[in-house]
């Protein structure tokens, strides 16, 4: 589904060079249910960001379904993310001046979703994430965890092929993260989708299928179960 | 140190209200080391406002060092507040135009903090949440964790009396958060600092001495240990 070979990934800060990824290949098959791990600040969300499109390489290359992800055009590389990808961002991102209603419905919008069940799908996923009774809310309006749900349905109501997340489980109770990995894991195990996690959370590395252990901007350690 | 007594807090939303604690009572001595525990949306965060004097109960009343709350001025909450309590956020709320430094340091300024030794006690606080090499950084070319330990310093730099931490170890690995329980563990036992917690985090449910258990805006238990 998507290769990376061996990406660079550097920040510039005026003169100063921040080497943030320092050689990562990797390869990622459909449906896999796979984790990054490592310590803060190792380049977890810097990865993932590579992989959702969001950013590109300094060196190394990143091939998306067998392309180049360099050789893409601007309008290419917006219609991969907005129809094949859902991503859950770590700091959630949503629109501040829309409902989590509004949030989830823009995300199916965007992905090209014509069909007339767009209210039910939007409050399907809203429900599945327990949410259900607070749809009309604004992010201001709601918890902590409450606003990360939201950033997962509206990553999660596209159905779409490869769904990465960065650190979905931070802001949530044991209960309410079980629910959610258990929806995730259906999506795996019956849909095909390929999700990608970045985590510190055990419950989710439980069942993970296989862990990439990252540090200092390398993989260290790259761990395929069969048990999870 | 502070009395909560009957306290309810609504939100308004237009014509809907929303009652997001529905009646707690709680005190809190100095030198507590103590979670507030329940699942998402439960009202944690409501009720760690209240208690550092960031929002004002609907009814009922809460006492900081025997002062009613609602009898003082904006002004001598203001610096109650800057003074005397340390508040790290769940969302971190760190000013993104400053440097991780110019963060902390404006903190310990805005605590009325008038020695020559503010950048030595800057870069040591800094230094002690592991991001001694990162402090010139804006909070947009930090990590999710690490600009939770930004928030951290920020609030631990001016030795407060109370430390209100809401989910401080969300985004750490679990050996950046224990290297950081142990700094504020140091900082209860030694200095007699109050920490009061919110956290999903079984680490640091492990080593409070208190845990007050929170559901849809009532406490159902109140668990004192002898033994963390
Ligand atoms: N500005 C607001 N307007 C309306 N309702 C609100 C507002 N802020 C919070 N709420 C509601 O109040 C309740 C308690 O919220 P609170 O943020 O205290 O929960 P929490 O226990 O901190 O949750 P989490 O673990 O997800 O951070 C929730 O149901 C939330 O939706
Ligand atoms: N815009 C930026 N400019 C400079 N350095 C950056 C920038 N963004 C991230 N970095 C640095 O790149 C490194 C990797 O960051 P990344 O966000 O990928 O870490 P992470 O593994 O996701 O960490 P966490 O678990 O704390 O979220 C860190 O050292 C970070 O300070
Ligand atoms: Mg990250
Ligand atoms: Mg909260």
């Amino acid at each position: 589904l998507c290769t990376l070979t061996d990406v660079k990934k550097d920040y510039r800060m005026g003169e100063v060079r921040v080497p943030a990824l320092r050689g990562v290949s990797v390869a990622i098959e459909p449906g896999e249910f796979t984790v990054f791990a490592g310590p803060s600040g190792s380049g977890k969300t810097t990865l993932l960001n590579l992989v959702g499109l969001l950013d590109v390489p300094t060196s190394g290359s990143v091939e998306m379904e067998g392309q180049d992800v360099l050789k893409l055009s601007q309008a290419e590389l917006g219609a991969l993310r907005a129809r094949r990808i859902g991503f859950i961002f770590q700091s959630f991102n949503l629109i501040p001046v829309l409902s989590a209603f509004e949030n989830v419905a823009l995300a199916l919008r965007l992905a090209g979703h014509k069909g007339g069940d767009r209210k039910e799908r939007v409050t399907r996923a809203l429900s599945q994430v327990g949410l259900g009774d607070l749809m009309d809310r604004r992010p201001s309006q709601l918890s902590g965890g409450q606003q990360q749900r939201v950033a997962i349905a509206r990553a999660l109501v596209k159905d779409p092929a490869l769904v990465i997340a960065d650190e979905p489980t931070a802001n949530l109770d044991s209960k309410t993260g079980q629910a959610i990995l258990d929806i995730m894991r259906q999506m795996n195990e019956e849909g095909g989708a390929t999700f990608l996690f970045s985590t510190h959370d055990d419950m989710v590395m439980q069942v993970a299928r296989r862990v990439v252990h990252i540090h200092d901007g390398v993989v260290i350690e790259d761990e395929h179960r069969t048990q999870p």
